[in-house]
């Protein structure tokens, strides 16, 4: 099954990489970027990973929800990983009004392995329907869930946020959700 | 089984976005890499994609090789993908020297998802043993090579080079299995 590999690669190349400088980058971000407001002053410091049930995945946050601004990137990380020099790793930090009227910082994103179950299931020689997808990434969100409360080098950075589409008529139902973790 | 999922997710999340614009930044690259010597006047300008059957992976190509110096990087490639702003594809230019004693330009790399093979075998958690390891290396290549005689964006951008470990006393096979290609 697909999930369990996913999830697997997910962690040993990605979380398991970025997790532990990702505290590091936000402090170096809040010192380029002095404003009238305080830097992170509301906002978790953890990884907000979206997992949207039905796999659909936006690729600009503000895009789903306009009460979501894209801020800036956090610094670049460079990784030397399997004959690429200075593979570049980083995340984006999205200013969300909440709805006691305040911003809140934060570091999101979606969780990337899920555009490969949403593209694998558009694909007929995938041999993997939409059926089966929403399965799928119910699955691989419990094996990562798992990996990570495994995970010394991972622990308190992160948050598996699952999103249902049943709420898909509400327009702010994702800064709504990220406000809340 | 874990090949078929990484073997997808390479090409759906890496291999079909990158491959169609590498001409292109082999071109731009030369614009900017005049030097004494041709650029790129030996040498594919496909993407080598390394698979070693042992699953055993370098970060830097020179390490396996000294016929092998890394050169630069291509041009940076940004795309905005699941909530991440610009994230950042690349490859490395690396110089081989073949046996003729002359220098190859090419664009290598080791295929990623088999650090994710090398890793989960050392994770007793994954259910994922040595043994298998080595079966799901080569179903991965198959799978892989399947689905990219099936691409038209992909077609004569890339070769998949798959290095056998009974060559592991000769110092220079990397050097000369990627001349060869
Ligand atoms: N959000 C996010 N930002 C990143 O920088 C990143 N890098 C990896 N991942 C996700 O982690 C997992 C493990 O990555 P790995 O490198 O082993 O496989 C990768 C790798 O083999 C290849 N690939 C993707 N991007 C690059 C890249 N920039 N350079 C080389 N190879 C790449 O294609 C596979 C699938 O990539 P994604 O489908 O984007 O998701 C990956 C994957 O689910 C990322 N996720």
């Amino acid at each position: 099954n697909v999930a369990h590999g996913l999830a697997w690669s997910f962690y040993l190349g990605y979380l398991r990489l970025v997790l532990p400088r990702l505290n590091d980058s936000i402090k170096s971000f809040c010192a380029t970027h002095q404003s009238s407001s305080p830097c992170w002053g509301r906002g978790s410091r953890k990884l907000l990973i979206l997992i949207p049930l039905n796999a659909n995945i936006s690729h600009k946050l503000e895009d789903e929800d306009d009460n979501i601004r894209f801020y800036d990137n956090l610094p670049n990380n460079e990784i030397d990983r399997a004959g690429v020099r200075g593979r570049v790793y980083k995340h984006s930090v999205y200013r969300v009004l909440g709805e006691d009227g305040k911003a809140h910082d934060c570091v999101a994103e979606y969780a990337t392995p899920l555009l490969t179950f949403y593209n694998m299931s558009q694909e007929r020689s995938a041999g993997f329907g939409e059926p089966e997808r929403r399965q799928q990434v119910l699955l691989f969100y419990k094996t990562l869930q798992n990996i990570l409360d495994q995970s010394l080098e991972c622990r308190n950075r992160y948050r598996l946020i699952l999103l249902n589409d049943e709420h898909d008529d509400d327009p702010h139902y994702l800064s709504k959700t990220i406000v809340g973790h």
